[in-house]
């Protein structure tokens, strides 16, 4: 049939042209603009010449997991995401950009700080909820039975000559010998800083046995910046858009 | 009225038998007096081919389905029509100036997620519902 044929060659000339260095450049804009993105990111290597990989690896686990669930949807199977992930229109991973010990070199009570950068935030998407994920490996100082208090708070004032102002965001109680990705709500603390931008000073850890004797967070097995790449600290938020996007006439 | 004896239908649906969401560069090519009927086409974006893959993570590329065609009456019987679709087809013959065609648009969509690298070496997944054409039909 020489109508399919003169439609299919069409078509197939369509598809199969390449496009030139102007309409790449356009077609690379429309893309930006879609993921709301004034530029293409140029993300920075690290000293060792890699990525961050602990963020990115969960993010990847997540991408697959989301990617799992909207084929479900098409087969009506149940979502089996929690309702947070499931709703989330935008998640982001954070790099912990500074990390303050104070350690067994110093008085107790000992703690661990950190700190995230959430200027970048999306905008016209609010939060509904955000982690801080910490990597615990098992304690080898100390009795793997003994409980662990592990508690993480939202750093409200500092001061030079007194102990800083802290909200308390997040409690958890493990064994010493317990190995894994620790996970703390953080949404109060990421919607004080979406709030007002400069009262970002980070998050504390403390950690605490039975009887309130304060343990330094290295020796319980917690890793900050310097653990390996893989199981380095940092945080999730999730945000869902308030409103459908308005796309300019292009 | 006259009361007639009553045949089960079947559910009422939009979809007929063959819905025309076959995945692939061409879905089902449907020509019709030299005319090419309304149908999903497929144009695929390779984040590899835009050199984007040291920012975006996942997937590598995306597939740009969009819809085109005709939306000629008789409708074709593969193709996903509305009711009011096949009504309008029929009053355009009758009063072309005054009734447009159907138009050749998406069904259905589903949403896509796209992992990427910001300029922070933040990560971030962006879910865009409503963005990948699962099928075309004639609204």
């Amino acid at each position: 049939n020489s109508s399919f044929l003169r439609s299919h060659l069409h078509a197939s000339s369509f598809l199969q042209r390449r496009l030139s260095g102007r309409e790449k450049r356009e077609m690379q804009r429309e893309i930006l603009s879609i993921l709301g993105l004034p530029g293409r990111p140029r993300p920075k290597a690290s000293a060792g010449g890699k990525l961050p990989s602990s963020a990115p690896l969960f993010m990847l686990d997540l991408y697959h997991a989301m990617a799992r669930e909207e084929e479900d949807e098409e087969e009506d199977q149940a979502p089996p995401l929690g309702r947070v992930i499931s709703r989330a229109d935008t998640v982001m991973s954070f790099v912990n950009m500074v990390e303050h010990d104070r350690d067994i070199f110093y008085q107790k009570p000992y703690w661990k700080e950190f700190r995230f950068d959430l200027t970048q935030i999306p905008t016209g998407e609010s939060v509904t909820a955000a982690e801080f994920r910490i990597y615990k490996l098992r304690s080898f100082t100390r009795d793997v039975n003994k409980t662990l208090h592990i508690s993480i708070y939202e750093i409200m004032k500092e001061y030079s000559n007194r102990e800083s102002d802290l909200f308390l965001l997040d409690l958890q109680e493990l064994q010493a010998g317990a190995e894994g990705w620790l996970v703390f709500d953080v949404t109060a603390a990421s919607n004080h800083w979406l709030v007002n931008r400069k009262h970002n000073l980070g998050l504390r850890l403390y950690v605490e046995t039975d009887d309130g004797q304060s343990i330094d967070p290295g020796s319980a097995g917690l890793l900050g910046r310097r653990g390996p790449r893989s199981k380095q600290p940092f945080m999730v938020t999730f945000f869902r858009a308030s409103q459908n996007p308005v796309r300019v006439t292009r | 009225a006259v009361k007639q004896l009553k045949k089960r239908q079947p559910k009422k649906t939009n979809d007929l038998p063959h819905p025309n969401k076959l995945p692939g560069i061409f879905d089902d090519i449907h020509v019709s007096e030299g005319r090419q009927v309304c149908r999903r086409h497929e144009l695929y974006v390779s984040f590899q081919d835009l050199g984007w893959l040291d920012w975006v993570i996942a997937p590598q590329g995306y597939s740009a389905f969009y819809c085109e065609g005709e939306c000629a009456f008789p409708l074709d019987s593969c193709m996903n029509a509305t009711n009011h679709a096949i009504l309008q087809s029929l009053v355009h013959l009758m009063k072309p100036e005054a009734v447009p065609k159907a138009c050749c648009a998406p069904t259905k969509l589903s949403a896509t997620s796209v992992l990427y690298y910001d300029s922070n070496n933040n990560v971030i997944l962006k879910k865009h519902r409503n963005m990948v054409v699962k099928s075309c039909g004639c609204h």
